[in-house]
């Protein structure tokens, strides 16, 4: 029998929260000409079993959820981005060579307990 | 920060921030490429990263290299010798080891295209440079000649597409000594228009603005597609 999961509140599970990474906070804008920033996102929230069994996540999230509840020591499921996606950027090297260049995994779009 | 900053600009296949000390101007391909992967991006199609479609050449890193040569002078200015003589150099080692070369195309920026003040027609030579510059040698040895064509000018870009002697350049660096531009101003005893020698090539010079856009391909980043599952 499932054993009953502690019903967590939605807002703490585990889902995609947005991120917006602007390259003037990090003093990079005066070398990188586009884009000025870009959504990255992030994945963050708790993994409950109830959730593995509905969240896309992967069989050994199921099993090491299933065995969290048998066994707190077994730690939890952990929220992981489960589809990335790159982008594009533009940027001049100290040679006045300008670049572009294409960076897989950048962005984050869904989430998933793994 | 400066940690996770250095590790972030050794991903970017830089080993400090660049620190530029103004923008160089940026190519309509360049932005065009940009622009249309951000659109792929919106649409929730994965482009792919690894083919330069606007190009029709496999690659995921595009550089234009600015020119680095410099002008030569020769004694006195006639209608025989060349308005303009210019050593082109690029810098190619910013190009990583394990990168493959797959296009490099020459751009030569005459100024822009104007049908109002026509200067005279240009005949423009290109040659290797084979022979390293001999200090007093008024100009380089001209190698193997690339090009050789008559420009009405102004005439905006010429490109000229050099992949062989990039990869060679790239290969062995030794061998990267430049790019012998010559032109000289076609008399137009016709035309009836007389141009001004000495202005007509200052003001060459000042148009021209030459750059190297080269593309790799990094196997590393790129792995072969997979074979799509049946």
């Amino acid at each position: 029998a499932a054993v009953p999961a502690l019903r967590a509140s939605c807002k703490n599970l585990c889902h995609r929260h947005q991120l917006f990474i602007n390259f003037q906070d990090l003093g990079w804008h005066k070398w990188i000409i586009a884009p000025k920033g870009f959504m990255a996102n992030y994945c963050h929230g708790d993994c409950p079993f109830s959730l593995t069994t509905s969240l896309n996540s992967s069989n050994y999230a199921f099993m090491q959820a299933l065995m969290h509840t048998v066994d707190p020591e077994v730690p939890q499921a952990v929220c992981i981005p489960t589809k990335l996606s790159p982008i594009s950027m533009l940027y001049q090297d100290n040679d006045d060579n300008v670049i572009l260049r294409h960076y897989e995994d950048m962005v984050v779009d869904e989430c998933g307990c793994g | 920060f400066q940690l996770r900053e250095y590790v972030f600009l050794q991903f970017l296949g830089l080993d400090k921030v660049p620190s530029p000390q103004k923008f160089q101007p940026v190519p309509y391909i360049l932005k065009k490429i940009f622009q249309d992967q951000e659109a792929a991006a919106t649409t929730g199609v994965p482009p792919n990263m690894c083919y330069v479609k606007e190009l029709g050449v496999p690659g995921n890193v595009l550089r234009l290299l600015p020119d680095q040569g410099f002008f030569l002078y020769s004694k006195k200015l006639s209608q025989a010798s060349p308005c303009l003589q210019k050593l082109l150099y690029f810098n190619l080692s910013a190009i990583k080891e394990k990168e493959q070369l797959t296009m490099a195309q020459l751009g030569l920026d005459l100024g822009p295209r104007s049908y109002y003040n026509l200067g005279p027609e240009l005949e423009l030579a290109l040659f290797l440079v084979q022979e390293p510059h001999v200090w007093g040698q008024s100009t380089p040895t001209p190698g193997k000649i690339f090009a050789l064509q008559s420009v009405p000018w102004p005439q905006g870009a010429l490109y000229f597409n050099l992949p062989d002697v990039a990869k060679d350049w790239n290969d062995n660096p030794r061998k990267n000594l430049g790019l012998f531009l010559e032109i000289l101003v076609k008399e137009d005893r016709d035309s009836g228009v007389d141009f001004q020698l000495e202005d007509t090539c200052a003001r060459l010079r000042r148009s021209l603005h030459a750059s190297l856009l080269v593309v790799t391909f990094n196997p590393e980043q790129c792995p072969p597609s997979s074979r799509k599952r049946r």
